[in-house]
């Protein structure tokens, strides 16, 4: 549907950083190329000093994809907070 | 601020540990900073910490110096709304406030047109600030918080200062739980909001147990601003009024018998004073007595020299506005309006802004979110209360006193209330905690200013510990706590499994392939060592018991012997064992288990309490039974 078509940006967590070396980009375009997603577009940033997670846009069917994916914690909506 | 250090027993000569205070570095996730503020000066400070790996993003004339020592701006939509900066440089006054709140340097006269003059100071004057812009004229994106986070964990800070939210969330789905987590992690205690949504009940928001959750209270200086009528009679509003009106009188209107009836709006709409609702030639040169606190832009819009507002929202805070303007409770705003309909040329003044002493502070605001915590019930929130009521401290040059359309005033210093205020004057207090006990994890800091917290009373909050948490921050005793209930990332872990959430996931969060939910692994929520206790029942008839297990680590005496006194929730039964703690060494830790037993009274909160005492320290923990709804 139009709906599962349009894209929207999700937060990726996927935890603590891997051990070793690691190459955040490279994974997070990887696992984005897994789901389909023209990866060098879609990856908006990288977490990849203290956590490991990505910010991507993702249709509907891409989300739930990585959603299931290895190595992913959760896949949420990059919504805005609010000064208190 | 000149006045919240003083009020919270915190004065100017309090003792510091300047070396290790000027090590500290605060990183505060904001709007970003004004760096020329007078707050921010780097006179007489040292190189950088060695520890810092920060970097400062130097664009659109903004540098750091030996005090802002680092600074960088997130925008990860890349659009720029109209006057936003792409630089750290705060264009919004949020920031600077909140900086200099929990790290500013000692000013003197600081004030707003007069008011709340003093000595402004944050809690740590010595410690050297990282400012992580994340906030924007349209918010404050998940993306770019959690982008912050991920550069000050490894940038080096030694406390994070978030006043910023939204609803309560699923930790691992929630940029700041997730953020705060690997923050404790590393070492850093995450200072946040509990949000502005109070009195209404489950409004707090950055429940998670790692982070520290702060409520928002009043301090015993209150700004009023008086309207006086014709007939003589005078009546004292809540208001931050910097003008100075000119003449002795002006012509006093009703806002219902002003409307814009060209534009169509009715005598319903325009006693609100609600956009476009007045009529510019019946308003002009007038005061307009309005049905309802708002902005004051519509009456400025309309050409009124002034306003008075009235109803009974928010009572116990003053609001600026961009005229002269003061806000009346129903009944003195009913006599007004009397005045105005008895009167064949009523007319008014509102007077400059004069302060006052509040002998009630402190008590908790009534926009201050309260508990009970949707995510774990069983884990109060708020933690505790700090000042967060017309708080004076550094603004932006790049806005106004409000922000507000026809607002000229550009102000150094400005005086704002909200969550956002009372959080960093927690963080500064973490801080100059961590100045004294700088290998203390975030856990115990936190335990530290919760256990020292001044009890507040149910009497003037009717919420109670749904309102203050532990009580009022104490950043003086908070030094020597006596005892910490302490706690790591396995501890937490160990939580989270009791939580339900799943070996995979909690793998990935650890980063430690070993670590599993196995039945000894799998704490229930009463069992993380938490320095409050909640209990949570599902209805009112229905009997309860709950046993907390409790660690303590001495961080007092190195022999001393604690002894337990309880107060119980009413309706309840409180059994600590061992009600004795012999303690012989420092660091060394023992535990008790506190049962708690009985039948919640429904509607309310029952508030109890464990005191550990050895007679110097009283390690306080406050215990909470209530039905969930």
């Amino acid at each position: 549907s139009e709906s599962d078509q349009k894209a929207n940006t999700y937060i990726v967590y996927m935890g603590d950083l891997p051990k070793g070396d690691f190459s955040a980009s490279s994974l997070h375009t990887s696992m984005l190329q897994q789901v389909g997603s023209r990866a060098s577009e879609s990856l908006i940033r990288s977490y990849k000093r203290s956590f490991n997670g990505f910010v991507a846009k993702l249709t509907e069917e891409e989300r739930k994809k990585l959603a299931s994916m290895e190595g992913v914690v959760s896949v949420f909506p990059n919504e805005k907070k609010k000064l208190h | 601020t000149t006045r919240s250090w003083d009020f919270m027993g915190f004065p100017q000569g309090v003792r510091r540990a300047a070396g290790p205070e000027s090590d500290i570095i605060v990183g505060m996730l904001d709007t970003g900073v004004w760096p020329e503020s007078e707050s921010f000066s780097d006179e007489g400070f040292g190189p950088l910490p060695s520890k810092w790996k920060g970097s400062c993003q130097s664009p659109a004339n903004f540098t750091c110096n030996n005090k802002i020592i680092g600074a960088k701006y997130y925008k990860s939509d890349g659009d720029f709304g109209q006057g936003e900066i792409d630089s750290p440089r705060d264009s919004e006054g949020h920031g600077s406030h909140t900086a200099s709140t929990a790290a500013g340097r000692l000013v003197s006269d600081a004030n707003l047109f007069g008011l709340g003059s003093g000595t402004a100071r944050g809690a740590v004057p010595g410690a050297r600030i990282a400012v992580y812009k994340i906030c924007w004229s349209g918010g404050c994106s998940e993306a770019d918080i959690l982008a912050a986070f991920d550069d000050a964990i490894a940038d080096g800070v030694d406390i994070i200062s978030l006043s910023v939210g939204g609803g309560a969330l699923d930790y691992f789905e929630d940029s700041i739980a997730i953020g705060a987590f690997h923050s404790m992690k590393n070492g850093i205690l995450t200072s946040n909001s509990g949000g502005n949504s109070g009195p209404d009940p489950e409004t707090i928001s950055n429940v998670s147990p790692w982070s520290l959750t702060v409520a928002a209270s009043t301090i015993d200086r209150k700004f009023v601003a008086k309207v006086k009528l014709d007939n003589s009679k005078a009546y004292e509003g809540m208001a931050i009024n910097t003008f100075i009106l000119n003449q002795s009188m002006y012509p006093l209107v009703y806002g219902g018998d002003v409307p814009n009836t060209r534009q169509g709006f009715t005598r319903e709409e325009s006693r609100y004073c609600i956009f476009g609702s007045l009529d510019k030639t019946l308003v002009n040169g007038t005061i307009v007595l309005c049905d309802a606190l708002a902005t004051g832009e519509e009456p400025l819009n309309a050409g009124a020299v002034g306003t008075v507002m009235q109803d009974d929202r928010y009572l116990d805070l003053a609001f600026s506005f961009p005229l002269p303007a003061t806000y009346l409770n129903l009944s003195d705003g009913g006599e007004v309006y009397n005045y105005i309909n008895t009167t064949s040329e009523p007319t008014a003044i509102i007077e400059k802004s004069t302060e006052i002493k509040d002998e009630l502070a402190p008590f908790v605001v009534s926009f201050s979110s309260r508990g009970p915590n949707t995510i774990t019930s069983d884990i109060l929130k708020p933690d505790l209360t700090a000042p967060g009521v017309d708080i004076l401290a550094a603004w932006s040059l790049a806005t106004t006193v409000t922000g507000d359309e026809g607002d000229t005033r550009v102000v150094p210093y400005n005086i704002i209330s909200g969550t956002s205020m009372s959080c960093p004057h927690a963080t500064g207090a973490a801080a100059y905690v961590k100045s004294f006990n700088p290998t203390w994890s975030p856990a115990a800091i936190k335990s530290a200013l919760m256990t020292t917290a001044s009890p507040m009373t149910a009497a003037i909050n009717n919420d109670a510990e749904f309102a203050y948490g532990a009580g009022h921050i104490d950043p003086v005793k908070a030094v020597n706590p006596g005892l910490v209930y302490d706690a790591g990332e396995a501890d937490y872990v160990k939580f989270l499994c009791g939580q339900g959430y799943s070996d995979k996931s909690l793998r990935l969060v650890t980063g430690d392939n070993s670590s599993f939910c196995s039945e000894s692994n799998n704490a229930t929520v009463w069992d993380l060592n938490y320095p409050s206790f909640a209990i949570s029942s599902s209805s009112k008839t229905e009997s309860v018991t709950r046993v907390f297990h409790r660690t303590v680590t001495n961080v007092g005496s190195p022999v001393s012997v604690y002894k337990a006194t309880v107060v119980a929730p009413p309706g309840f039964t409180v059994v600590v064992e061992p009600s004795v703690l012999s303690f012989k060494a420092m660091g060394q830790k023992l535990a008790f288990a506190v049962t708690v037993s009985g039948v919640a009274a429904s509607g309310s909160v029952g508030s109890g309490s464990l005191v550990w005492d050895d007679g110097v320290s009283q390690v306080r923990s406050p215990i909470v039974a209530f039905v969930a709804s």
